[in-house]
């Protein structure tokens, strides 16, 4: 590990610096060495190899703080609320998640509540095939809240098990748009009391540190219930979920790690920390 | 903000004239942290602190500036100085029609992209061809002709059969016999990493020899802006970029890391979702808004 025995300021620096690069973010990682430091200076740490340890347990603390056990299912249809600004790979997550619901016996239909983008039901329509999902959608332009409104209904008479909604990307910062997101939650909540049951955030593992900014405003909008980290099979490490998930406590469920339908993986804190140093 | 921080810092040392090797390192600790919290590269925010702490020793403070206000003057300069200063516009000599090639990750922008380049250029005159050339991704195709349908613009009739290459090679002709003097060609997203599609990059190079090769990169890019871009470039020879969702609250440090570590051009930004919203790459305004 960084083949240094003994514990001095270049090692520091030089763990300063991986987790700077990882995205962890200046305040979360200066503050891990500052731990480290205070942990040396009172002879608490010796060894490079005991260093790395303490370091790998004080970030998994960090990122099990949220880690409560998923609720159980007994709602139905389950709903699922996928949010997050523009790209950041939302609409290739439900493909996935709708597959991942299949493969465990369940009846699943996706929302095409983005009815703004260029062919952005045309996208979601295919991955519904691909995964043997139903679909509800509407004319592109029309509102995405009568799309909901629309598939809750729907949900009934399909005994629907798993009900994945797709919205827009858009920017935290756009009011209109946040305001555009309340709606369509206050549409679900009036048609279905306590829906949506998982609002799910979708980031984009190349995101610096303004994904930190995306997850408050998303938060405060609508509320988070858990993230997605995607495109983890890049070479960006998403350090930026340590920050966020140890702030707003909120669980990271998935990562997604490719553009096929089986490129989707429960979140493992231990091999995300791992990653973070390879 | 930043000035905030620097004036807290130089207060203490009110008095001099000059700035002096002691109050520039305080003063440039505060610099760094602002850039690495804009998401500045850890390497490029080293060799840019350095870069300034050399112009800065011995630096006559003016008198209707405070110490710390001068450093920062110094710092803009410099962070200006990089990120402009050279050619911004589409490279329109050279071969006809002129071809604009657009690469870059996943989800940067580059579809949307496309299509306001193609409304931009129109605006000047040009008579623009897409090329939607991504077979990947569903509904990528579609995604290119309805934005190519809204602008009342031709497209090239792409179906997910076929090879990118073989699209691009047949775009170039058929613009050529309709004289479309400029061509737009959308690729799919991929990683920098993956040597597959990096190949299937280099080969449509080859064959088509374009004008530009402009990198579109996301503004909230955090740290691996540089290996995204650095890659990129190693492979194909970027010629400019193109920095997407610049209408958000990104700080965008990750223009300072592409253009350190490429020495390519920014030439546009993507400021919204709708095809108007273009706009021509400012470096003294990026500067502002990296230092935050
Ligand atoms: N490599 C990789 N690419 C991914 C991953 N997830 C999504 N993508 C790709 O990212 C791009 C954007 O994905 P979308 O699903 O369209 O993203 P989105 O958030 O729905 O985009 P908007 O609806 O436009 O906001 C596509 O090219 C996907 O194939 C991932 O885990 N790894
Ligand atoms: N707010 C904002 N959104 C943008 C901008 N440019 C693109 N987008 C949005 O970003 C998302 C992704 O854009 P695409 O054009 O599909 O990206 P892409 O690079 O072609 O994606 P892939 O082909 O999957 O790699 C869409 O929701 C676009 O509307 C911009 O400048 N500002
Ligand atoms: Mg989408
Ligand atoms: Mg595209």
């Amino acid at each position: 590990f960084l083949g240094k025995k003994e514990i001095d300021a270049d090692l520091l620096d030089s763990l300063e610096e991986i987790l700077i690069t990882a995205d962890l973010g200046v305040s979360t990682a200066t503050e891990l060495i500052e731990r480290i430091r205070e942990k040396v200076k009172r002879k608490e740490l010796s060894d490079a190899f005991a260093l790395k340890n303490y370091l790998r347990e004080e970030i998994l603390t960090l990122l099990r703080s949220p880690q409560k056990e998923g609720e159980e299912i007994t709602a139905s249809p389950f709903v699922i609320l996928v949010i997050g600004v523009n790209g950041t790979g939302k609409t290739t997550t439900i493909g996935k998640l709708a597959h991942r619901f299949k493969g465990l016996g369940q009846n699943v239909m996706l929302v095409a509540a983005d009815t703004f983008r260029a062919a952005a039901i045309e996208q979601l329509e295919i991955w519904s095939k691909r995964a043997g999902a139903d679909l509800i959608k509407q004319k592109s332009g029309s509102d995405p809240s009568a799309v909901v409104y629309d598939a809750l209904e729907a949900a009934q008479s399909r005994k629907t098990d798993v009900m994945i909604i797709d919205t827009a990307g858009r920017l935290h910062t756009k009011v209109n748009l946040m305001e555009e997101l309340k709606k369509v939650q206050r549409v679900i909540q009036k048609k279905m009391p306590g829906a949506p049951h998982e609002i799910l955030l979708v980031l984009d593992a190349t995101t610096g540190q303004n994904a930190i900014s995306q997850a408050k405003l998303f938060n405060s909008a609508v509320g988070i219930t858990g993230m997605v980290l995607t495109k983890l099979d890049g070479t960006a490490k998403g350090g930026v979920v340590v920050g966020i998930s140890n702030e707003l406590k909120i669980p990271i469920r998935f990562i997604g790690i490719g553009e096929k339908m089986e490129d989707l993986r429960e979140f493992d804190p231990d091999a995300f920390v791992s990653a973070l140093f390879d | 903000s930043l000035t905030e921080r620097l004036d807290r810092i130089f207060k203490k040392l009110r008095g001099y004239g000059k700035l002096t090797e002691q109050n520039i390192q305080d003063g440039l600790r505060e610099v760094r942290l602002a850039l690495l919290e804009a998401d500045v590269n850890y390497k490029v925010v080293k060799d840019f602190v350095n870069t300034v702490h050399e112009r800065a020793v011995g630096q006559e403070v003016l008198d209707s500036l405070t110490p710390g206000q001068q450093l920062i003057k110094i710092v803009h300069e410099e962070l200006t100085a990089l990120m402009g200063g050279q050619k911004q516009d589409i490279n329109f000599s050279g071969k006809w029609p002129v071809s604009i090639m657009l690469v870059g990750l996943q989800g940067s922008g580059k579809t949307t992209t496309a299509g306001k380049l193609a409304l931009h250029l129109r605006g000047k005159g040009r008579r623009p061809y897409l090329v939607p050339a991504d077979i990947y991704r569903p509904a990528a195709i579609e995604q290119l002709q309805k934005l190519a349908n809204d602008l009342d613009m031709p497209a090239y009739p792409s179906v997910p059969d076929m090879k990118p290459l073989d699209i691009c090679q047949r775009a170039m002709i058929l613009a050529r016999e309709k004289a479309y003097d400029t061509v737009i060609i959308d690729t799919a997203g991929r990683l920098h990493i993956d040597t597959v599609l990096m190949d299937e990059l280099k080969g449509i190079e080859a064959a088509i020899d374009p004008s530009e090769i402009i990198l579109v990169a996301d503004a909230m890019t955090g740290q691996d802006a540089v290996n995204i871009a650095e890659k990129f470039n190693q492979t194909l020879g970027l010629t400019g970029i193109i920095l997407t969702k610049m209408d958000g609250d990104a700080r965008g440090g990750a223009a300072l890391s592409i253009k350190a570590v490429t020495q390519k051009p920014i030439k546009f930004v993507g400021v919204g979702e709708k095809l108007d919203a273009l706009e021509p790459f400012y470096p003294d305004r990026m500067a502002s808004r990296i230092l935050g």
